[in-house]
């Protein structure tokens, strides 16, 4: 059962000048992340219904809540997934999606069932091994949603551009 | 070659590549040409002074110098071009680096930074800002919103309803931004969109500056009780500052849309494989 009030009052908790600016202790800090956490859970089960509702479709929807520092395990480790896109603006949004994906070459269609143009953009990172992103552009309309979906067709990426790096010695 | 371009239909932005900074943000649709070096910087964090015992702290900014040091002045640089996007990645230490990214049919300039852990080896408290430099004679004025609605105009050294006795250069011109921040002369305009609320000022002519990190080793005793210290290594934090080179004219409509946006981004939801036909019956 998916439920929004743990968020709701966890936001409400947050509303404190200390959560707002930042100037509460540490471990103050901590319990409101940790409250916030909290709230996430059964908030996505109440989105995943939502979803399933009004995309007649009943799938295993998952949040990549890292998705910022690359890490989403639905889409590094599918072969082929689903990605639906909600739009809280009251006008058509046009977007470029970014996902962590394997190496190799992805094959992505609209929800009109179009293929749309995607990159695999190799991603220099601090690790030894290359990060792969895949980037496509998305239409979302007004207050609503949009699926694509996504199947990998090889494990080579003949995509992806060289990198340029050029190590600089400071003057 | 002795430039590095990332562009696209709307946008083309010019890196030197030297020192891999950023030299000049060109909208070729208005076509305006802004001169613009951006680089980030730290104020080294006071501790209390001659002038007051007050040091930098959770409530208070305070910076123990006017001028803030350079984390680098180069950056090595890495540059990844595809149909959908093209971007520079620039590494400035091993604690800063930032990622100026252009989509394909984008009107703005994407700086994805991430700074942090900040170290703090040498006792010295630091607050990290990125700055970003021009030409534009802006008399000491610029603008920051209030809460994502109201546009305020600042002025340095001064405030609206009573006389000021400045006696923090710095700090005492540090105003919170919200959603965006942004410096004009008339023609051209500069602005900042934040993807969370920062605090920023225009401290010389043509320049504007947004706090992205801090971390402090004295409490600054107005309440919290500790220094603004994470535990273990610190925080390493990313975010993204959307820059927008227009007229003043065609400014607004431009940064109005684009911080509804940020501030309601559409989510993304993943599914693996495929679903089966639901029926709420």
């Amino acid at each position: 059962s998916g439920n929004s009030a743990p968020l709701k009052e966890a936001m409400a908790v947050l509303q404190h000048h200390d959560a707002v600016s930042g100037t509460a202790k540490q471990n103050v800090v901590n319990d409101y992340a940790k409250q916030l956490a909290a709230g996430w859970g059964p908030c996505e089960v109440l989105v995943s219904n939502a979803l399933a509702q009004l995309s007649q479709y009943k799938q295993n929807f998952s949040f990549c809540r890292e998705l910022n520092i690359s890490i989403c395990p639905v889409s590094q480790k599918s072969e082929r997934f689903r990605v639906t896109v909600y739009n809280p603006v009251g006008r058509k949004v046009d977007r470029m999606v970014r996902l962590p994906v394997g190496q190799g070459n992805y094959f992505v269609k609209d929800p009109n069932d179009k293929s749309v143009p995607s990159n695999v953009v190799m991603v220099p990172s601090s690790y030894q091994s290359y990060q792969f992103e895949l980037l496509f552009p998305v239409s979302v309309p007004a207050l609503g949603f949009s699926s694509y979906s996504v199947t990998k067709v090889s494990g080579r990426n003949d995509q992806a551009r060289h990198l340029l790096a050029r190590p600089r010695k400071p003057k | 070659s002795r430039v590095l371009v990332i562009e696209n239909k709307y946008i083309r932005a010019t890196f030197d590549s030297d020192t891999g900074l950023l030299m000049k943000i060109e909208n070729m649709e208005e076509n305006i040409l802004l001169e613009v070096s951006q680089g980030f910087f730290w104020y080294n964090a006071s501790v209390g002074d001659g002038k007051s015992s007050q040091a930098s702290g959770a409530y208070i900014f305070r910076p123990g110098a006017r001028k803030p040091r350079p984390v680098s002045r180069w950056a090595q640089i890495s540059l990844v071009k595809t149909d959908l996007v093209q971007e520079v990645h620039q590494n400035f230490s091993a604690w800063c680096s930032q990622v100026i990214r252009l989509y394909k049919g984008q009107r703005h300039l994407e700086l994805e930074w991430t700074v942090g852990p900040i170290p703090v080896e040498d006792d010295w408290g630091k607050e990290v800002i990125s700055r970003f430099d021009t030409p534009l004679k802006t008399k000491g004025e610029f603008f920051t919103d209030s809460n994502g609605r109201e546009i305020l105009k600042r002025r340095g050294d001064y405030r609206p309803t009573w006389t000021l006795n400045q006696t923090e250069p710095v700090a005492g011109n540090y105003y919170p931004v919200n959603t965006r921040i942004y410096i004009m002369d008339g023609q051209m305009q500069l602005t900042v969109l934040t993807d969370r609320s920062q605090g920023g000022s225009s401290l010389q002519d043509g320049s504007l500056e947004l706090m992205v990190h801090r971390r402090l080793l004295v409490d600054d005793q107005r309440g919290v009780g500790e220094a603004l210290l994470e535990t273990n290594t610190g925080d390493k934090v990313r975010g993204r500052h959307l820059v927008v080179v227009s007229s003043v004219r065609g400014a607004a409509a431009r940064h109005r849309l684009l911080a509804e946006q940020e501030v309601l981004a559409p989510q993304v939801v993943l599914a693996p494989g495929s679903g089966s036909p639901y029926r709420s019956q």
